[in-house]
């Protein structure tokens, strides 16, 4: 009800939106930087990869088996919505910002 | 080589404003 508190509201709606994106992941282990362990662990894989063109899909399937293709999906496009990661030279392919 | 440019540029701003 009080009008000044309009800027912190819509703050806190920014900061909400990343939470309840973690949230949807199922894992609730979350480390300091804010990323689920499922996503650092794509996002380490990326980080670790040297070719100038990045980590293609096949790659994050083969090292992560363990995992459902559907949660490494997630995890992607999680880390490229938040900008961790972008694509290279087609859709499959990631290197780390 | 623009289109991996333009990625990684919005990927930066991206991550630049969530740590605004």
């Amino acid at each position: 009800s009080k009008s000044h508190s309009q800027p912190s509201a819509s703050r806190a709606s920014i900061g909400n939106s990343g939470m309840n994106e973690t949230g949807n992941f199922g894992n609730n282990f979350i480390p300091a930087n804010g990323l689920t362990v499922t996503q650092n662990q794509v996002l380490n894989l990326i980080k670790a990869c040297p070719r100038p063109e990045g980590l293609n899909f096949q790659d994050l399937r083969s090292q992560l088996q363990h995992m459902p293709i559907a949660t490494i999906k997630q995890a992607v496009d999680f880390l490229s919505n938040e900008g961790h990661i972008y694509s290279t030279v087609d859709d499959d392919h990631f290197k780390s910002t | 080589l623009v289109r991996i440019q333009k990625n990684k540029a919005a990927a930066l701003l991206r991550l630049a404003a969530r740590n605004v």
